[in-house]
C-alpha cells in the first residue's frame, strides 16, 4: 500500500482488504476506511504513508492507547480466573503467566480446574513441576468449583501472592457449561471478596468473527477483565480484538507467541498495530 | 439472515418494473458482506462473487417474478457446489493396516478426533490402534492413553524422547504383528509457517506412507484458514479435511476457504467433546449454515 502515489479508490480498497484479511471484520474495516477517506480529505493528506499513519492511530485508539496492566493486589492474594473455548491456549498461557510471576518474586499456586478433559490435570501438573509452583488438583470428574474452593483455601493458608485457576474449554453456546463457569466465579467471590481480581479470556489469534460472540457471552457470564491473544507466532493477525475492544471495552493484556514458558508478552497496542501492516 | 437481506434489497425495486444490472449489484453486495462475515477468505469471496455475478446478471434473475428467490438460489448453488458433492469417506487399504495420519494447527482437535475416528471404526468391527506421536505437548501421550483406555483401543507409545517418526514406524510394526486393520497416527499441533515442524511431517509421510492424511481445521478459524490449508496441502498433498467444533455457532466459512484452496474433500465433522461426536459431512447443510 505504501507504493501508492495518490489516495485513489484502489488505495482505500487495498486498505480495506488488508483489514478484512487481518480478521477485523467487514463492518469495522469498512468503517475505518470510510473514516480515513473523510479525515484525509479534511486534513489534505495526499501521501500514502501519512494516510497509513493516520489509520494506525485510529486503530490504536480503538484498542486503548496505553499498555493495559494486570490488577495485581498489593500485599494481598490476587486471584486470576482463566476461561475460553476449547483449545485456545488456556493451560499453556497459565503456565507462562505462572513462570513470569514467579520470576518476579511472587509465590504462585495453580488450580487444576479442568476436571473433564482427558489428562487435563496431568498437563497442568507437568507444567507446575517444570516451573516449580504448587498445584491444587482433584480426581477427574470432580466439581471444578470444589477444586477452585480448595485451591483458594490453600492459597490463603500458604499466604500465596497469586492463585491462577484453570478451567475446561467450553463453547459459549453451551448454557450448562456457562452456568458452571459462573458458579466457579461465585465460589471464588464468596470465599475472598474481590476475587477473581482478573478474569482473562484466552482467544486464539486465528479465530474469525465468532470471537466477538465468545467475548460477548463470556463477558455476560463472568465479566472479562482482559484478553490473552494466543498463537500470534502463526500467520493470523488476531484482528478481532479490535472490534472487541471497541464494542465491549475489553483490553488485550497478553499475547502468546509460542509454546514455551517464556513465550508470553504484555500487549502493546502500538507494536501490534504496526504488525497489522507488516 | 442473508435471504432476508437479499429480499430486502429487492423489495424496494419491485415497484420500478424491470430490473437493471445496478439493482442486482446492490443485492450482490449483501452477499459479499455475508460471506466475509461468515469467515470465508477475502480472495475466495472475490472469485465466488465473479461466478455469482455472471449467473445473476441475466434473464434468470432480471426477468423473474421473484428475483430475490433466484439470487438466493444461485448463491446456494454456488456454495453447495464449492463444498463438494461427494459423500467422501475413508477408503480402506486391501493391505492392512490402513494408516491414517492427523495433522493441523495447535489446539485444532486432532487428539480428540483421533479417538473419535478410532471409535467410529471399532464400531464397524475393525481392529484399531492409535499411535501417540506428539512428543512435545506436556501429557499429550497420556491424553491419548486415557482416551484409548476408555475405548479399549490400544495406544502405541514410546515416550517423549523418541522421535515422532520412529514412534510411527514402531506402531506400524506392532500393528502388522497384531493384525490391526486401521492405525491412526496422532501428531503434534504445529504452525504451517514453522518450516522445521512441517519438514518433520513431510519426513513422516515419506517414512510411513499413510493411506490417508487428514487436516483438522477448527470451524471457527477466520481468514487464516486459507493459508493453513494451502501450506499443509502443498507440503503433504493431504487426502481430506476434517472440521472440528462444528457444535459451536461459528458460521464455518473456513470450510469453504480450505476446500477451495486445496480441492480436497471434507470427510468428517467434529460436533462435540464426546467420543461419539463425529458426523458425516453434508454439503447442502454446510452451505445453508454459512449463508445463515
Ligand atoms: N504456537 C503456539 N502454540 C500455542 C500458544 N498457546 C498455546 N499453544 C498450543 O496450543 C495447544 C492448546 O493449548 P492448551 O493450553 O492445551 O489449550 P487449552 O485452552 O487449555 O485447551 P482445552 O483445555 O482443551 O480447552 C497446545 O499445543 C499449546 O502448546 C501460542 O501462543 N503459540
Ligand atoms: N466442542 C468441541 N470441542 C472439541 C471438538 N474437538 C475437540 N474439542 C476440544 O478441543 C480441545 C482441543 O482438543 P485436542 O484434541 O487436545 O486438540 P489437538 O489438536 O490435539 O491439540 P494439540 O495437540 O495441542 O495441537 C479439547 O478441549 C477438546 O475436547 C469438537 O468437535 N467440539
Ligand atoms: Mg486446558
Ligand atoms: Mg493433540
Amino acid at each position: 500500500v505504501s507504493g501508492y502515489k495518490k489516495l485513489d479508490d484502489s488505495f482505500f480498497e487495498e486498505l480495506e482488504e488488508i483489514l478484512i484479511q487481518a480478521d477485523l471484520g467487514v463492518q469495522t474495516s469498512m468503517d475505518l476506511v470510510e473514516t480515513l477517506r473523510i479525515k484525509t480529505k479534511e486534513s489534505k493528506i495526499e501521501v500514502a504513508h501519512e494516510a497509513i499513519a493516520m489509520l494506525k492511530k485510529q486503530i490504536q485508539q480503538m484498542l486503548g492507547d496505553d499498555n493495559p496492566s494486570m490488577n495485581l493486589q498489593k500485599d494481598a492474594l490476587t486471584v486470576i480466573l482463566v476461561v475460553g473455548v476449547n483449545g485456545a491456549g488456556k493451560t499453556t498461557s497459565i503456565a507462562k503467566m505462572a513462570y513470569q510471576l514467579k520470576e518476579q518474586g511472587n509465590k504462585v499456586i495453580l488450580a487444576a480446574g479442568d476436571t473433564f478433559r482427558a489428562a487435563a490435570t496431568e498437563q497442568l501438573e507437568k507444567w507446575s513441576q517444570d516451573i516449580g509452583v504448587s498445584l491444587i488438583k482433584q480426581k477427574e470428574g470432580a466439581d471444578p468449583a470444589a477444586v477452585a474452593y480448595d485451591a483458594l483455601q490453600s492459597a490463603i493458608a500458604k499466604k500465596a501472592d497469586v492463585l491462577i485457576v484453570d478451567t475446561a474449554g467450553r463453547l459459549h453456546t453451551k448454557i450448562n457449561l456457562m452456568e458452571e463457569i459462573k458458579k466457579i466465579k461465585r465460589v471464588l467471590e464468596r470465599e475472598l471478596p474481590g476475587a477473581p481480581h482478573e478474569t482473562l479470556l484466552v482467544l486464539d489469534a486465528s479465530t474469525g468473527q465468532n470471537a466477538i460472540e465468545q467475548a460477548k457471552l463470556f463477558n455476560k457470564a463472568t465479566g472479562i477483565t482482559g484478553i490473552v491473544l494466543t498463537k500470534l507466532d502463526g500467520s493470523a493477525k488476531g484482528g478481532i480484538v479490535i472490534p472487541i475492544a471497541d464494542r465491549l471495552d475489553i483490553p488485550v493484556k497478553w499475547i502468546g507467541v509460542g509454546e514455551n514458558k517464556e513465550d508470553l508478552k504484555p500487549f502493546n497496542p502500538k507494536d501490534y498495530t504496526d504488525t497489522l501492516f507488516s | 439472515s442473508l435471504s432476508e437481506k437479499i429480499q430486502h434489497a429487492f423489495a424496494g425495486l419491485k415497484k420500478k418494473g424491470t430490473l437493471g444490472e445496478d439493482d442486482v449489484m446492490k443485492a450482490l453486495k449483501e452477499v459479499q458482506i455475508a460471506l466475509l462475515e461468515a469467515d470465508v477468505n477475502y480472495k475466495v469471496v472475490k472469485s465466488m462473487m465473479q461466478d455469482i455475478k455472471e449467473k445473476a446478471i441475466g434473464k434468470r434473475v432480471m426477468e423473474s417474478l421473484s428475483p430475490a428467490q433466484q439470487v438466493i438460489k444461485i448463491v446456494n448453488e454456488e456454495l453447495t457446489s464449492m463444498m463438494g458433492k461427494e459423500q467422501a469417506s475413508i477408503v480402506l487399504s486391501p493391505n492392512p493396516p490402513t494408516i491414517i495420519m492427523l495433522c493441523g494447527l495447535q489446539g485444532a482437535g486432532k487428539s480428540t478426533t483421533c479417538a473419535k475416528l478410532a471409535n467410529h471404526f471399532k464400531k464397524e468391527h475393525k481392529k484399531v490402534m492409535m499411535a501417540a506421536c506428539d512428543v512435545y505437548r506436556p501429557a499429550a501421550i497420556k491424553q491419548l492413553q486415557v482416551l484409548g483406555e476408555a475405548l479399549d483401543i490400544p495406544v502405541f507409545f514410546l515416550g517423549d524422547s523418541v522421535s515422532p517418526v520412529d514412534i510411527a514406524k514402531g506402531a506400524i510394526e506392532k500393528a502388522k504383528k497384531s493384525a490391526v486393520d486401521i492405525l491412526l497416527v496422532d501428531t503434534a499441533g504445529r504452525m504451517h509457517i514453522d518450516e522445521q515442524m512441517m519438514d518433520e511431517l513431510v519426513q513422516m509421510k515419506q517414512e510411513i506412507k499413510p493411506h490417508e492424511i487428514l487436516l483438522v481445521v477448527d470451524a471457527m478459524t477466520g481468514q487464516d484458514a486459507l493459508h493453513v490449508a494451502e501450506h499443509f496441502n502443498q507440503g503433504l498433498d493431504i487426502d481430506g479435511l476434517l472440521l472440528s467444533k462444528m457444535d459451536g455457532d461459528a458460521r464455518g466459512g473456513a470450510a469453504i476457504s480450505a476446500k477451495a484452496v486445496t480441492g480436497k474433500p471434507i470427510k468428517f465433522l467434529g460436533t462435540g467433546e464426546k467420543i461419539g461426536d463425529l458426523e458425516a459431512f453434508h454439503p447442502e447443510r454446510m452451505a445453508s449454515r454459512i449463508l445463515g
